[in-house]
């Protein structure tokens, strides 16, 4: 976003048009603009770089000064990747385990997705490409109780993660999310609640209705952190600034290509600088 | 809703008789409001409010309606006729056609070949799943897997990783076995890989499908425009389909690629099954994104 004119109202309406293409959202956008202009209006001359730092600045105020670790415990930490269906739960899931092999990390999968067609197959290839054992039981059966087994099966192999693979799901699917209340229910019964990563996975291409999403699994079973996928392709993913803000939930990772490499950690300042470009 | 909302604005300017330029200003930037926040792109947006400007202004109102019902209505009428492109049918009634499914990673596209299997064979079509997605892990399988579900013929080649060729070879064995149509699932792939892009262009430069068809998720925000439009410009796109309307989002990006494209969003998807899916009504869809 670089202000083309002299006048500063159409500078501020192309920084307008620059935030709302970035899916930050009509108040958000607005709101931030007008901080920006009661910023401009106190200085005598305006050169393009204050723009772009006082923009940066504010923007960066609206995201969260938290941890964007995943859990590292003593005892078994069991990551449950959750969120709308093609989203990229179960690559997402594939790099995380890669991410933690790479730290020497003993880590095991399970294939809670019994439902979408070849659904495990494709986790038990991954488990492959990533010579992890894959907990998985038949197609239609509970998807809680194969999460019951997978943690008995990781905590007797001394596993130092579980990562948990679930269907993609609508939130506004009362049955669904009845479904995935049910696997956490289950997960908390066999390890301690501190010990349970609820990872939602966002495609950076969603616009407002990614915040709805966040906001209905976060009041359904909570969130501990978020992932942001396909953000290596022009969608800018605006929508964490306003989650992050109003709903107080982290992003830890984003993910940026289909390989198992492409997770990197979420870097609140090369994100704002990549939305402002 | 937006007509609710109206009705408290144009309270003071009931019986004046005509919308003008200064009694317009306030129902355009509630409705401007209203569309971004349903995810319509802003530069479609912005053309498609100054043209609305324009067909309103000096437009008389009945006294028996507010100028706020009438502005609301030009604007919904507009937006109908908008994705309301030439009648859109996808083809029952000729011997053989074929059809090419193409879009973004994950927007649904291995489903609705199934969809669109399930479609044919209602309307006793018979018809093969041609699985050309030679990169996704295991997708082969999900369209064998569908392909079973629906009773339809399934075709692929194991270990051929150009599409190009198992899409060749299927339309030879389609056409031996007098299969009336050939749906072609292609692998998802983002609009800025000018390789995989060119890939799609040869495919459909080869099959010459009769139907191009651009599967999008009804999630999808501002970067529609862009998507759509890369898509648009390697191939000729015969149609669109939206998935995952059974979700709450507004779905303003059925506006912003049928602005874009000019394109006939054919279908919807309303759900994991092979039977969630539906024509497309752009008068449900304008009252959706309106909100
Ligand atoms: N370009 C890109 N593609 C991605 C990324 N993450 C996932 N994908 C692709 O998105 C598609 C869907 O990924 P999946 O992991 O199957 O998504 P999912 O959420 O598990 O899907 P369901 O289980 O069906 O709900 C696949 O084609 C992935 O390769 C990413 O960061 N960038
Ligand atoms: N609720 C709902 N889910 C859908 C719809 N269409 C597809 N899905 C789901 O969305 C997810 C992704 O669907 P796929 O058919 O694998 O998507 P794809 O475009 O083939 O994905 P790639 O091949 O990786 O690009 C799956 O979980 C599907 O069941 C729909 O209309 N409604
Ligand atoms: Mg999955
Ligand atoms: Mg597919």
């Amino acid at each position: 976003i670089l202000p083309t004119s002299t006048d500063w109202e159409e500078n501020l309406e192309q920084i307008e048009e620059a935030l709302i293409e970035s899916d930050l959202g009509v108040d958000l956008s607005m709101n931030v603009l007008e901080k920006l202009r009661s910023q401009l209006n106190l200085l005598k001359e305006i050169n393009n770089d204050d723009v772009f730092n006082k923009m940066g600045n504010i923007l960066k105020k609206h995201l969260l000064n938290s941890s964007r670790e995943l859990k590292e415990k003593d005892s078994l930490v069991v990551v449950i990747f959750i969120g709308i269906n093609g989203t990229g739960k179960t690559t997402t899931l594939a790099k995380t385990a890669l991410n933690l092999l790479n730290s020497n990390k003993k880590v095991m999968l399970a294939a809670c997705d019994t439902f979408r067609a070849a659904a495990i197959e494709q986790i038990s290839l991954w488990g492959e490409k990533l010579n992890v054992n894959v907990i998985k039981g038949n197609y239609g059966s509970d998807a809680a109780s194969i999460a019951f087994d997978a943690i008995d099966s990781a905590k007797a192999k001394n596993m130092d993660y579980l990562l948990i693979d679930t269907a993609g799901r609508l939130h506004n699917s009362k049955e669904l999310m009845e479904e995935l209340k049910k696997i956490i229910r289950i997960c908390n019964n066999k390890i301690p609640v501190d010990n349970l990563e609820k990872l939602f996975i966002l495609d950076g291409t969603t616009g407002q209705n990614g915040f709805h999403q966040a906001k209905a699994f976060s009041e359904s079973v909570g969130i501990n952190g978020i992932v942001v996928t396909k953000l290596d392709g022009t969608a800018k993913g605006g929508i964490v600034i306003a989650i992050e803000d109003q709903l107080q939930i982290p992003v830890k990772y984003i993910g940026v290509g289909e390989e198992m490499e492409d997770l990197i950690p979420f870097n609140p300042d090369y994100f704002i600088d990549a939305m402002l470009k | 809703s937006i007509s609710e909302r109206f009705q408290g604005i144009f309270k003071d300017i009931r019986g004046m008789g005509k919308i003008t330029d200064k009694n317009i200003q306030e129902p355009l930037r509630e409705v401007r409001k209203a569309l971004l926040e349903a995810d319509v792109n802003y530069k479609v947006v912005k053309k498609f409010m100054a043209s609305v400007k324009e067909k309103s202004l000096g437009e008389k109102v009945l006294t028996s309606i507010t100028p706020g019902q009438k502005i609301v209505k030009i604007i919904y009428d507009e937006m109908v006729s908008l994705m309301d492109q030439e009648k859109g049918e996808i083809d029952i009634k000729s011997g053989f056609s074929s059809l090419m499914l193409v879009g973004l990673q994950g927007s649904g596209k291995t489903t609705t070949a199934g969809k669109l299997s399930s479609y044919f064979k209602k309307n006793d079509l018979s018809t093969m799943l041609v699985a050309a997605d030679t990169k996704r892990l295991a997708a082969r399988q999900q369209l064998k897997t569908i392909a079973d579900q629906v009773g339809s013929d399934f075709f692929t080649i194991e270990d051929e990783v150009n599409p190009v060729l198992i899409i060749n070879a299927a339309k030879e064995t389609a056409q031996k076995k007098g299969i009336r149509r050939l749906i072609v699932d292609t692998a998802g792939r983002l609009h800025v890989e000018n390789e995989l892009m060119e890939e799609l262009a040869s495919i459909q430069k080869n099959l010459i499908p009769d139907e191009v068809l651009f599967v999008a998720d009804a999630t999808t925000g501002q970067d529609a425009v862009n998507i759509c439009k890369e898509f648009n410009s390697f191939l000729t796109l015969s149609g669109i389909i939206l998935t995952k309307m059974d979700g709450d989002a507004r779905g303003g990006a059925a506006m912003s690629i049928a602005y874009t494209t000019g394109k006939t969003i054919k279908f919807v998807g309303i759900g994991e099954k092979l039977g969630d899916f539906e024509p497309f009504y752009p008068d449900r869809m304008a009252s959706r994104i309106l909100g």
